[in-house]
């Protein structure tokens, strides 16, 4: 019996919002530690890691380990049928083919449940080797995809080129060059307003708006974004999820001919 | 010219 419930639908709204525009389908690993998403993209560049912890929940419960195939699609589908203030329970069998979500209203006096086929995705699971990474960027996550939503009108790639003085985007095509530079902060009112740079070497990585744009879509999960960059390896571009989890995206660069 | 890299180039299949 699985079982796991959140106060709030709101979350597992956005986490769904934050994943469904890369992956048509993926595979939920529960066990007793929490759920877990791994999958790369269809056209296998990124790859986006999911953790959610089992004691982020309100309720959990993992009697045997189990792997739900889900179709996002038809997941956002159900999600779209729960208001945000709704409690939403994720509930399946063992070695069932069904998972069933059920939403309650605050007052309980309305239950939904709806049941979903369960896939058998095949699946490939990728070891991320443990990284120390040569410079690691906290900013505001808005402030993020707000750069990329700019920069990605002037071309398909962006230049992420980080010092100690601070991270710099570029991106140049036909219409032109834009740059943004950001400095570290010195001090901020809130801290979901900082940018601090931790730089062992400076580095310059080139990527795809297209990607980095699609990363930005679980912006509303966190006030803060996190890049951890390293020559010549992917790109990691992580959300937290308070209390709960995180969901860190994986972006191989674009290289030299 | 840049060529977009594929993530399976990076991380191993388990």
């Amino acid at each position: 019996m699985f079982e796991a419930r959140l106060i709030s639908a709101t979350i597992l709204k956005k986490i769904l919002d934050a994943i469904k525009d890369l992956l048509n389908e993926g595979t939920f690993d529960c066990s007793d530690s929490g759920i877990q998403l791994q999958a790369m993209d269809n056209s296998h560049v990124s790859l986006v890691s999911l953790t959610l912890r089992s004691d982020g929940f309100d309720k959990f419960r993992c009697d045997r380990n189990i792997s739900m195939g889900m179709n996002l699609g038809s997941m956002a589908k159900i999600l779209k049928c729960a208001n945000n203030d709704d409690t939403v329970t994720i509930k399946a069998q063992d070695n069932a083919d069904t998972v069933t979500f059920m939403f309650e209203s605050p007052n309980h006096e309305k239950v939904s449940d709806y049941e979903m086929k369960l896939m058998n995705l095949d699946q490939e699971h990728l070891g991320i080797p443990e990284t120390d990474y040569s410079c690691v960027v906290r900013m505001p996550s808005m402030e993020f995809a707000r750069i990329c939503r700019d920069l990605a009108q002037f071309s398909e790639s962006m230049l992420i080129c980080c010092t100690k003085e601070g991270v710099k985007f570029s991106a140049s095509g036909d219409v032109g060059s834009a740059n943004v530079k950001l400095a570290q902060t010195s001090s901020v009112d809130k801290e979901e307003e900082a940018v601090s740079i931790e730089m062992q070497e400076p580095v310059t990585l080139t990527f795809a708006c297209r990607y980095l744009n699609a990363f930005t879509k679980a912006s509303p999960l966190s006030g803060q974004v996190q890049l951890s960059m390293s020559a010549d390896v992917p790109l990691v571009v992580e959300y937290r999820i308070q209390d709960l989890g995180h969901i860190r995206y994986y972006l191989a660069p674009k290289i030299e001919d | 010219k840049r060529t977009q890299q594929s993530i399976r180039n990076y991380f191993n299949v388990k």
